[in-house]
């Protein structure tokens, strides 16, 4: 049962593919897996779908392990699955929610990458496509959006760690999430997780230019992080990626963003010591639970603000 | 299995826009296989890099010659993947 399951720790794919069918099936009427399609490699790509009924409602999307050294993204996005699950009906925020909107939780968005990790290379953040003239493989899944493609901030070497691919959502695994959202239609938040370095950004990245909902994005923003940090003192910056990191074009929050999901935000995870993609494994939890404050409340705003 | 005994990751407080950009300068130069995993954007953010052991003493020549102070986050790479994949395991023989 996902009750023996330890959060705590991490797992390979096919672990957190088994444990996903014993969540659903521990909360049948709340849960669905749905395959949305495959990896380069043919690993099916699974989304689990929280839903109380109703056709088509409004939905949140949420996607971790996009890039695959990340560990402690896709070990969040596990938790946090738990974690919905076993509040729904007992946290009155969190149920009403649910009775109104979908929750979309995509936890291994790069799987190809997420199992090189473990079996060849721990180091390794991209897909694992084959690059045509080149003996370097895989491209960064978060430079292959249809947002500014092709622009600063990418790279056009498949050598590189952050190459953009030969064309926007030339990644199965990218246009896997594009094909979905575009036919659902009714997403209205689009939140994606990586690691590491405790930041909470919103569009663009692909230019410095501010979105039309810039102080709408910044407030949230600052409001989610002020409930992360009130648990253990984490500390988070703010922003628009552009501004608070670098120009970083491709990116996917700010493909959602220009789709018309305007509350889109970006999550950088912690790493409060020097262990950097490292994270110990006993610090999954701590992540995980400062995370869900800042989630819910990017959540419950987006319940309320219905556009 | 591609191994990384002996890599280290530092970590440079850059100072300043002149930090700033000798180690973009260094990020654009593929001789070191640097593996940048936190960027050099601002003085705001600290700058973690992957060192290659091969480029260990040209890397740090480099940053103090040009008077950038680093520390070392990972002494030995390789001993953190090996703690926590031997976790791992643990993990797996007390679930099964």
């Amino acid at each position: 049962s996902t009750r023996s399951f330890n959060f705590g720790a991490y797992h390979t794919l096919d672990t957190i593919y088994s444990w996903m069918d014993t969540l659903v099936a521990e909360h049948p009427n709340l849960i669905t897996k749905q395959e949305i399609g495959r990896s380069y490699e043919n690993r099916p790509m699974y989304v689990l779908k929280f839903s109380t009924g109703g056709s088509n409602r409004p939905a949140i999307w949420i996607d971790t392990g996009i890039h695959s050294r990340e560990w402690v993204s896709p070990a969040t996005g596990v938790w946090t699955a738990n974690k919905i699950a076993t509040d729904y009906g007992t946290d009155a925020s969190l149920t009403s929610l649910l009775n109104t909107m979908d929750i979309y939780l995509l936890i291994l968005t790069n799987p190809d990458g997420y199992v090189y990790t473990h079996s060849n290379d721990r180091m390794w953040r991209k897909t694992r496509s084959r690059n045509s003239g080149s003996i370097c493989r895989g491209v960064d899944p978060n430079r292959n959006w249809d947002a500014g493609f092709g622009g600063p901030g990418a790279s056009s070497s498949p050598c590189s760690d952050s190459y953009r691919g030969p064309s926007a959502h030339s990644e199965i695994e990218v246009k896997n999430v594009v094909d979905l959202i575009k036919s659902h239609g009714n997403f209205k938040a689009f939140i994606s997780v990586h690691a590491y370095s405790q930041l909470l950004m919103y569009p663009y990245g692909y230019t410095c230019t501010n979105v039309p909902h810039q102080a709408e994005l910044d407030s949230i923003g600052r409001a989610a992080v002020q409930k992360l940090t009130s648990l253990y003192g984490t500390s988070y910056k703010v922003g628009s990626i552009c501004k608070i990191i670098y120009q970083a074009s491709g990116g996917s929050i700010d493909w959602s963003y220009n789709l018309g999901i305007k509350y889109s935000f970006a999550f950088e995870l912690r790493d409060t010591g020097r262990y950097g993609f490292i994270l110990p494994s006993n610090q999954i939890i701590p992540t995980a639970s400062e995370t869900w404050l800042a989630l819910k409340h990017i959540m419950e705003y987006v319940r309320d603000h219905p556009y | 299995e591609r191994i990384f005994i002996g890599d280290q990751v530092i970590r440079v407080d850059v100072q300043s826009e002149e930090q700033i950009q000798l180690l973009q300068a260094l990020e654009t130069s593929q001789e070191w296989e640097l593996d940048f995993w936190l960027h050099p954007v601002s003085t705001e953010l600290p700058v973690d890099i992957r060192v290659p052991r091969s480029s260990l003493s040209s890397v740090k020549d480099y940053l103090q010659a040009h008077s950038i102070p680093f520390s070392v986050m990972i002494d030995n790479l390789q001993e953190l993947l090996d703690e926590e994949k031997a976790e791992m395991e643990v993990n797996r023989m007390r679930e099964r």
